[in-house]
């Protein structure tokens, strides 16, 4: 099953 | 005050047109060198910016930097008064709670004046690291739209696989499975259009699986530039790039779908 990242993961908030 | 104009106001339309479908609202951050604008999708999957350069536009000022709170399906309703061939001006003051967009026929035979109002965007702003990509593509815009929307009438899921040879589009749902290579064009072909040709820079063999719908989504903005560029690494996100001549580039940033 292939699953869906969240972008927020790979980058940092301001 | 700020102040912009630009020889092509079509170009905005089709900025925004590019934007819009993913993104509701966003901030257009306006200072002394530029416009910049960030925005996630609603399920935080994709991000895309938007970086217009001052040297694309034939007047630009801003005294102080501004923020423009926007909301796209409300100013696409203007844009879509502008004539085609119009030029665009967008004025904004300091602390105002709108902005102006003129637009203006060719031989100023019809000048049109809309007011957008703004909005206050509580937004988070996310800070995307310079990162050595272990392969990046150079490739006709109108060709990557094409694979996108034709593998997405047969599957979900896109596996993009790099090598120094080509670069591999598989898809696999109900119907079957299918993929469409594109070969790295010949190095010593001095003929034919640069545009159209497929150039790979590889470090290192790379393969990641991305949603369709989202890779559609951002050939939204095949109209802004006659290539686009992929950078792809290991467990990152593609980076979907088009450049506009001296106006500046819009990304997209899609992360990839991983076997859970």
């Amino acid at each position: 099953h292939i699953f869906q990242i969240n972008i927020v993961l790979f980058f940092s908030t301001k | 005050m700020f102040e912009c104009a630009l020889i092509q106001g079509e170009l905005f339309r089709k900025l925004i047109a590019s934007v819009q479908d993913l993104v509701q609202d966003g901030n257009f951050m306006c200072d002394a060198n530029g416009i910049s604008l960030q925005g996630m999708d609603s399920s935080h999957v994709a991000l895309v910016a938007l970086a217009l350069k001052k040297e694309g536009f034939v007047e630009y000022r801003c005294d102080r930097d501004v923020t423009l709170g926007i909301n796209f399906a409300n100013l696409a309703k203007m844009l879509k008064c502008m004539g085609a061939k119009d030029r665009l001006s967008i004025r904004a003051q300091d602390e105002g709670d709108s902005a102006s967009f003129v637009f203006e026929s060719e031989d100023s035979s019809r000048v049109s004046n809309f007011e957008l109002k703004l909005m206050q965007i509580d937004q988070e702003q996310l800070g995307v690291p310079e990162t050595q990509y272990k392969a990046v593509i150079r490739m006709p815009s109108s060709e990557f739209q094409r694979i996108c929307k034709d593998l997405s009438a047969i599957g979900d899921t896109v596996s993009i696989s790099v090598t120094k040879e080509a670069v591999k589009f598989s898809v696999g749902g109900d119907i079957g499975s299918g993929d469409m290579s594109l070969r790295q064009s010949e190095s010593g072909d001095v003929d034919g259009d640069d545009s159209e040709k497929v150039m790979i820079e590889l470090e290192e063999p790379v393969q990641q699986n991305f949603a369709l719908r989202y890779l559609n989504n951002f050939t939204k903005a095949t109209a802004l530039s006659k290539t686009v560029t992929l950078s792809l690494g290991t467990d990152m996100p593609l980076v979907t790039e088009y450049k506009m001549d001296n106006l500046g580039s819009i990304r997209y940033y899609l992360a990839p779908k991983i076997d859970e």
